[in-house]
């Protein structure tokens, strides 16, 4: 019930207690649930560097030539957040086509970031999943989500 | 977990990042 | 009157009432004239009057799809010259041209363009 901002403000304290990394059968390591957490409830910030959005391509050539895998989360036309090697433990998020979690871009005393949202409740010890919005290319990527709904693939 | 990739930071909040003036260039002279 | 276009420009830039000076600040980004050329010979100056230590401009000719979000010379659209080091760029890939410019300088920049076909 409390402002978007002032949760936002509160989330720092809370989201390391709430979420922690462990191994995952999706893929590899995932982000866990380690208490209940309330439908609606902020989660954790996918937080990062924020990049303008033109230095993205060279950015993801260079951790492909490396290869790095590449995690960048879009704010806006303008801005992106760069997790791949500053991040918050919102990187480990995966995809799920049936997911519990949802992504929103708040806007916190003039700066933007990007907030994981529970879309019901979780119980402790469940994976957090979101519906990664990967754009369609005619490379098909599989899904390992391994949801009954699943797409089999990402794009 | 970040054991795992010597080079990654972990952040609790986003950090702008700052542009180095050859932030863009391929080859510079 | 030629001037420094206020809506082909990256908002971040700061433009003179006059709309004949331009400041940045960060990293780069562009801002391009009201009006451009499509064949001849013409020619543009501009001066630098303030450059702050370890700041730096790069300035050229731009077709309009050159990306605002970045220095000009970064993509095929744009060719620049660089203060420090006095490089020009084209697609991002610096060569060497002349020795560097600063404050108080001011810059002559040639075109030649064919007729069309």
């Amino acid at each position: 019930d409390l402002p978007m901002a002032m949760r936002f403000r509160k989330l720092q304290e809370h989201a390391k207690e709430a979420v922690g990394v462990y191994r995952s059968h999706i893929h590899g390591r995932g982000l866990f649930c380690k208490r209940n957490i309330d439908s609606g409830e902020m989660v954790i910030e996918y937080a990062g560097e924020v990049i303008r959005s033109s230095l993205t391509d060279k950015r993801e050539k260079y951790y492909e030539s490396k290869g790095i895998g590449c995690y960048m989360f879009r704010i806006d036309d303008f801005e992106v957040v760069d997790a791949t090697m500053h991040g918050s433990a919102a990187r480990f998020i995966n995809h799920s086509c049936e997911p519990n979690c949802y992504s929103r871009v708040i806007n916190v005393d003039g700066k933007k970031h990007i907030v994981i949202f529970a879309m019901r409740p979780i119980s402790k010890g469940e994976e957090l999943t979101y519906d990664y919005k990967f754009p369609i290319e005619e490379v098909k990527i599989p899904c390992s989500c391994g949801s009954k709904k699943c797409r089999k693939y990402l794009n | 977990w970040s054991a795992f990739a010597p080079d990654f930071k972990e952040l609790d909040e986003n950090v702008e990042y700052e542009e180095h003036e050859s932030e863009f260039d391929i080859d510079d002279e | 009157h030629v001037l420094l276009a206020l809506h082909d420009r990256a908002p971040q830039l700061k433009v003179s009432d006059d709309r004949l000076s331009v400041t940045g600040e960060k990293g780069y980004s562009m801002i391009r004239s009201t009006h451009g050329v499509q064949c001849g010979r013409w020619y543009f100056e501009a001066r630098i009057t303030d450059m702050p230590p370890e700041s730096a401009v790069r300035i050229g000719w731009s077709q309009s799809l050159g990306n605002l979000q970045a220095p000009c010379g970064y993509d095929k659209f744009s060719y620049s010259w660089r203060s420090r080091k006095g490089t020009r760029f084209h697609q991002s890939h610096g060569k060497h041209y002349s020795e560097d410019f600063g404050k108080g300088d001011v810059l002559g920049f040639y075109i030649h363009l064919p007729p069309p076909g």
